[in-house]
């Protein structure tokens, strides 16, 4: 279940939260 | 932005009121598709033409079993205490009754503690269930359960009041199930009127007695297709956003609320998307279900075929409740995930649709979500949903282009955002 790729993420809520702004 | 660009093609632009387009060619052409007929496979035909032709990539089938049920020549009379044809449907997997059809009184129940209490007078009768519609979740299970609850107390058949808020007179099908080591009954529907009156004739005192003829088989198994397609993704082209919904249906009406509709605008999704010249990060599946009103087994049979690389679904999308307005997007998955969702949300101001709600499932990918993949589905006006909802109602008329636009509008940025983003949805 587990997705390794995300467990060592490297973006914070706050940077995803602008990733997505960024399709506004 | 891209969000801007996708609901302008959908609601203003070019594409719209396709999705309502695409679904009536389908649906009038072909009608319901019931599985195992050869109008649902007439469909996937169909449906699998019009992929290649829109230019999506890796079209292709996956072959399924699927079940094998057919109606048959259907009538119930009542005889006692007046002469009075009712409407009737078989339910889903029922045996049929012998040729020369069932004659038998009525004991008229409201609920299975109803049944119970009374067991000692349902031996050869036909039981009546005329239980109150409190949910579609809470009442559903005197249409899956209510034949092996009476064949328990020794009745010789079960009718069922439909399953719906609202009747004009409609009987509404849907799956039941036997079980081991109890007698096999045959199971229909009525309609809510004539499982009112026929409680209110009980209580009276009068005797009624009816005659039930159902001519519904069993055959084996049929070949059937689950129908994919996708755009590739430029970056990760083997993580997967899969949106979906279920292309057969009941034998009656047209099969387009449930689910023709959830179908046509997740294909609208990736059309539109192809349409902007947009390429997600990661891969976005298009997957049209069969089977699923016999209890997802064509989604059983994906899931089984593609669990081994579950790690690469960011998200399993499917749209099954109608499409009507869109209310909401309900999201099963992990807080941070869903703290991504609700901000994707935010992109869909200009639909006026942002709530983002839990509980997103469907039956089709709850195998995925029980194994922790994230996944959502489309949340609308249910107003009219269960009025219509397995019955002759279910058609065309029902559904409104401009709404179908909206629906098709937030599936298409979800889905793209989502297979867009850098990373995967994190799971718990």
């Amino acid at each position: 279940k587990a997705i390794r790729r995300y467990s060592s993420s490297r973006k914070t809520i706050q940077e995803m939260e602008e990733e997505i702004a960024s399709y506004r | 932005g891209v969000a801007k660009a996708i609901i302008n093609l959908a609601v203003d632009g070019k594409a719209q009121n396709r999705s309502y387009e695409r679904l009536s060619l389908l649906v009038d052409t072909v009608g319901p598709r019931l599985s195992g007929s050869r109008d649902l496979e007439k469909a996937i035909q169909i449906m699998y033409r019009s992929l290649l032709e829109d230019g999506l990539q890796h079209v292709h089938l996956e072959p399924v079993r699927v079940p094998h049920w057919e109606r048959g020549e259907e009538s119930l009379i009542m005889l006692e205490p007046r002469i009075h044809t009712m409407a009737v449907m078989g339910l889903g997997s029922s045996i049929g009754t012998p040729p020369n059809g069932i004659t038998a009184p009525v004991l008229v129940v409201n609920s299975f503690e109803d049944l119970h209490k009374k067991a000692l007078e349902a031996l050869g009768k036909i039981v009546v269930y005329n239980q109150p519609f409190v949910s579609y979740q809470d009442t559903v299970k005197y249409r899956t359960r209510g034949a092996v609850q009476a064949a328990e107390v020794g009745a010789v058949a079960a009718l069922v009041r439909s399953v719906t808020p609202l009747s004009i007179y409609s009987p509404h099908t849907g799956m039941q199930e036997y079980q081991e080591n109890v007698p096999k009954i045959p199971a229909a529907c009525i309609t809510v009127e004539d499982a009112e009156m026929m409680a209110r004739m009980a209580s009276e005192g009068h005797q009624i007695i009816v005659h039930l003829k159902m001519g519904a088989r069993n055959l084996p198994e049929a070949d059937s297709f689950n129908t994919v397609a996708e755009i590739v993704g430029w970056k990760y082209p083997d993580e997967v956003v899969l949106v979906s919904g279920h292309l057969d249906s009941w034998d009656v009406g047209q099969g387009a609320m449930d689910d023709g509709a959830g179908a046509v605008i997740s294909w609208e999704a990736l059309s539109l998307i192809k349409d902007l010249g947009l390429r997600p990060k990661r891969t976005l599946r298009l997957v049209l279900w069969t089977a699923e009103e016999q209890g997802g087994i064509g989604s059983l049979q994906y899931f089984l075929l593609h669990k081994k690389n579950i790690s690469k679904y960011s998200l399993v999308m499917e749209s099954d409740l109608g499409t009507f307005l869109p209310i909401a997007l309900q999201f099963t998955g992990s807080e941070e995930a869903k703290a991504i969702m609700k901000n994707i949300m935010c992109l869909l101001q200009p639909l006026n649709t942002t709530q983002l709600l839990d509980g997103g499932e469907g039956t089709d990918i709850n195998y995925w979500i029980q194994a922790g993949v994230p996944g959502a589905s489309l949340l609308d006006d249910l107003s009219k949903y269960f009025t219509f909802h397995h019955s002759q109602g279910d058609t065309m008329s029902v559904l409104n282009p401009k709404e179908m636009n909206v629906a098709a509008a937030l599936w298409a940025v979800v889905a793209y955002v989502v297979a867009d983003l850098e990373e995967m949805l994190p799971r718990d």
